[in-house]
């Protein structure tokens, strides 16, 4: 019989042992965790949402996302150890517990399903979707640059070949427009964290344009909290700021669409590395870099709970 | 399932403003088929490029001729995956 407790978090797995494990989880925790199918992609792949829920209705939410770009397995890898630990944790570490007697948090691991299976099967590289595009050779939207925020802005490109590729039109890609129609039709998402590798920044909005965000301080401050709770743990340093400030200007990403849709607190994480690796990560580092991303999203969480508006 | 036996991942930090609209310029070549791991962003801020091993040549010598710095970040791109493949399927026969 499978359980969660057999599954190995210290190392990477295709997308189908992920999807299995996803059920386990669900079987194994009944009455905190559930399934939900929001969509599906560009191949017709079921885009999966864990919901972790202690019952309530119209509950304000969390959401957190992994494995929008295909290839940075770190970050599913993370999302994985994090949904475990989600539920290993609530009625053991008080922040959780009190975040989920409030608030519901909902989990898509794999945002980008199709091109995951991809780089396990034929380009382990691959990073956009798998979507085609009329008229080009070349196959895929960078999904984090398909959102309705800045779309078509500096940062993305209308290169069908480019690895930033902003697609045909906003929400062109299911990948996206599924969650978008999620996070609308929910209604009170207050905080979304996409989680991304790699470069180690937690970053926030704006990447479409360099006017601080309404509320940047207040984001600035968050930051600078978790990523001090995130080195703590392995000395990991971690840059923090607005998009446009600590990296690029980058128009059509998910946390400027968030946040230019009321969702206040919109963060991005890069996770390690700096400098050996790039987003080919050794599984040997999955687990350390899940632990210490935890306390940071955990600073998150409680703020935002602590936080209601 | 595509191989990159030879190819290098080369870790540029550009100088000034002109050395990144070089970079840029050089992404845009799409014959070359290079990759920005992390893309050309500001002076001083490193930029990651994977470059197929048949163009390592000429890239090195538009960084070089250039007075772009670089180093070597990935020596051969098909060896990490060699290596992660390895693992994962010890993990899973374990």
């Amino acid at each position: 019989e499978r359980s969660t407790s057999t599954f190995d978090f210290a190392s990477y797995h295709t997308l189908d042992e992920i999807y299995d494990w996803l059920n386990t989880l669900v079987a194994d925790h009944p009455n905190l965790v559930s399934k939900l199918h929001i969509g599906q992609s560009y191949e017709k792949r079921p885009l999966y949402v864990l919901k972790f829920s202690t019952g309530g209705s119209n509950r304000s939410a969390i959401w957190l996302d992994t494995g929008i770009h295909s290839r940075e397995w770190i970050t599913q890898a993370t999302g994985v150890w994090t949904a475990n630990k989600i539920v290993e944790e609530y009625g053991q570490d008080p922040s959780v517990t009190a975040i989920l007697d409030s608030m519901d948090i909902f989990f898509e691991i794999i945002v980008n399903p199709d091109g995951f299976a991809f780089t396990h099967s034929s380009n382990r590289l691959w990073r956009k979707t798998r979507s085609i595009n009329a008229g080009s050779p070349c196959v895929g939207v960078d999904p984090n640059r398909n959102w309705d925020a800045g779309f078509g802005g500096a940062g993305s490109s209308s290169n069908p070949c480019s690895e930033t590729y902003r697609g045909p039109y906003a929400h062109s890609e299911s990948e996206v427009k599924s969650i978008v129609d999620f996070i609308c039709g929910h209604g009170s998402v207050k905080s979304i964290i996409s989680i991304h590798s790699y470069s180690q920044m937690l970053l926030y909005p704006y990447g479409y344009k360099t006017v601080p965000a309404p509320n940047h301080q207040e984001l600035n401050e968050v930051a600078k909290k978790a990523v001090s709770d995130l080195a703590a743990v392995y000395g990991t340093k971690y840059t923090y700021g607005s998009i446009a400030d600590t990296i690029y200007m980058a128009g059509g990403t998910s946390v400027d669409w968030a946040y230019d849709n009321g969702v206040k607190y919109s963060f991005t994480f890069e996770l390690r590395d700096t400098g050996r690796y790039g987003f080919l990560l050794p599984s040997s580092q999955i687990i350390p870099t899940a632990t210490e991303t935890w306390p940071a999203l955990l600073d998150i969480m409680v703020h935002v709970l602590e936080h209601p508006y | 399932e595509k191989l990159f036996v030879g190819d290098q991942v080369l870790r540029v930090t550009a100088r000034d403003e002109e050395q990144i609209a070089l970079l840029r310029v050089l992404g845009e070549r799409t014959e070359l088929q290079l990759d920005f791991w992390r893309h050309p962003a500001r002076p001083g801020l490193p930029a990651d490029l994977q470059v197929p091993f048949p163009c390592l040549q000429e890239v090195k010598t538009f960084l070089e001729s250039n007075n772009i710095s670089y180093s070597v970040m990935i020596e051969d791109v098909q060896e990490l995956l060699d290596e992660e493949k390895k693992t994962m399927n010890k993990s899973r026969r374990t």
